[in-house]
């Protein structure tokens, strides 16, 4: 029943003592209640999920030109993965939470870091089981009591940010069909949500798609796995087995080999008054990270010479 | 001339800007072709860079004569900073190069074979000391649960330049870490508990 507080010289977060999962970001002033869940979509397969849909849309499956959950009612729901164990580790620069989940490919350290405004959360996903036959998309969800009112901010472009409106298209009058799909954008940089209170923004390493399906949250499709394909025109699923193909090179029924890809990547989480602000104040770090390269010498090394 | 190497990373650069690389619509094969151009330029534009940084850093010395870029460090991996931990015998100098125009400070984090305590020495200007201090390692978190495990060390860069570059030299100690060896002239995050409500 106990929470530990962790805190930097600019924020301090409070976590559940047995889970290791965020409860509450106090930062620039501003105090949220901020959680986090993982889960993932079901990929959208005509073979399996035709009778839910009506027949004019029953045969676009979710794949590499197109994200479409599997069913209606579980477009809002993510299946979740609980956290099934947590541990607190003091560093020599911070304190990392290392959480694993009852899904035992999702992983995620969190971060407080000495003197860095933002919580990083780092995700190992994969690889990815497909033993059902079913594909995933796997999300990360961040949620906050924030009156978002349907609105999120995405940069698309590394640069702008833009307000995106649910079930809203601004030059067209849009008939929603797939509330989570249609409600996905690219998300290069940063997305932010915020109300006259509190903001919070969340800064990608990486190119993702993601939205605000719920008020007050934002969601990251961090990493996806499909086993069929979607008419499109690359002919496969998205099916990376990090394996490799045989016979190489791959034409016609080339066979797959490998049991999945692993991928790992970070999100940075800030809180404060202004969405924008605290994105663009981490977005030019997170994207030209430092360069590390590395020599060794023999002891006893003597670094002479003029830098 | 001299930068030939770097043309490499420019051509699969250019070709990874079709549209099939960029939204991720390849086939498997193209897709691994793509990372296969992406990576054998990346392989020569950072042998042409280390090389370039060793020369401009440390003018006259057998220093840093194994300069390399370490391309796996988002997996825990960095073999040179691995094997050159396995014993005492050496000591290991990390190049941190700023990219961005403005200064920033980072944290660093480097495989490193041993769980030892180790000293952190930032070399400054003339080969003077300017910061040291001594730290332990944690275990990294592996990409795959079957890895071995493997330690980490972890240090704060201070400023970086920017621009700009900064050598660090990490080296075993012996000494067996205790939390009152944890300098305090760093700021520390700190862990309060506290009931749930």
């Amino acid at each position: 029943g106990k929470d530990v507080v962790v805190s930097n010289e600019l924020l301090s977060v409070t976590f559940d003592s047995s889970t290791g999962m965020m409860k509450q970001v106090f930062s620039q002033n501003v105090s949220l209640l901020l959680t986090q869940e993982w889960g993932y979509y079901t990929s959208f397969d005509s073979d399996y999920d035709r009778t839910e849909v009506p027949s004019s849309r029953a045969d676009q499956n979710s794949g590499a030109y197109v994200f479409r959950p599997s069913t209606p009612e579980e477009k809002l729901k993510l299946m979740n993965a609980s956290p099934s164990g947590a541990k607190f580790v003091d560093t020599s620069v911070g304190t990392e939470v290392h959480v694993a989940f009852d899904a035992p490919w999702i992983r995620q350290v969190t971060r407080i870091l000495k003197g860095q405004p933002y919580v990083e959360i780092e995700y190992t996903i994969g690889p990815i089981p497909i033993d059902d036959g079913r594909g995933r998309e796997i999300v990360n969800r961040y949620i906050t009591p924030i009156k978002s009112e349907g609105k999120v901010y995405t940069d698309s472009n590394g640069r702008e940010f833009l307000e995106r409106r649910r079930n809203y298209r601004p030059s067209w009058s849009l008939e929603v069909y797939e509330q989570v799909a249609g409600n996905y954008y690219p998300i290069n940089a940063a997305a932010y949500i915020e109300d006259s209170d509190a903001a919070l923004s969340v800064v990608v390493d990486r190119s993702q798609g993601g939205g605000s399906i719920i008020d007050g949250t934002l969601e990251f499709m961090v990493q996806r796995r499909t086993v069929a394909d979607d008419f499109r025109g690359v002919d496969e699923p998205l099916n990376e087995t990090c394996g490799g193909m045989e016979p190489y090179p791959p034409y016609g029924d080339a066979k797959r080999v490998g049991d999945g890809v692993v991928i790992r990547g970070v999100h940075r989480l800030l809180v404060g008054a202004k969405g924008a602000g605290l994105a663009r104040s981490q977005m030019d770090a997170t994207f030209a990270e430092p360069l590390i390269f590395v020599a060794s010498s023999p002891k006893p090394s003597t670094p002479v010479g003029a830098l | 001339m001299e930068s030939r190497p770097l043309f490499a990373l420019e051509d699969a650069l250019g070709i990874a800007q079709h549209h099939d690389a960029v939204s991720g619509t390849a086939k498997q094969h193209v897709a691994d072709d793509y990372s296969f151009k992406l990576q054998t330029g990346l392989d020569l534009a950072s042998k042409f860079v280390a090389k370039t940084l060793k020369n401009t850093l440390i003018s006259d010395s057998g220093l840093l004569e194994n300069l390399t870029f370490c391309h796996q460090l988002n997996e825990s991996i960095c073999d040179l900073s691995q094997d050159a931990t396995k014993s005492l015998g050496k000591d290991l100098y990390v190049v941190v190069y700023n990219a961005k125009a403005s200064e920033v400070s980072s944290i660093i984090r480097l495989p490193v074979s041993t769980n030892q305590t180790y000293l952190v020495e930032r070399v400054e200007r003339n080969a003077t000391v300017a910061r040291s201090r001594l730290v332990e390692t944690v275990q990294a978190v592996n990409l795959r649960t079957t890895d071995k495990p493997r330690y980490t060390v972890m240090f704060d860069t201070g400023p970086l330049p920017p621009i700009g570059v900064a050598l660090f030299r990490v080296s075993m100690t012996n000494k067996v870490f205790s939390s009152s060896l944890r300098s305090n002239d760093l700021t520390e995050t700190r862990r309060l508990f506290r009931a749930a409500d």
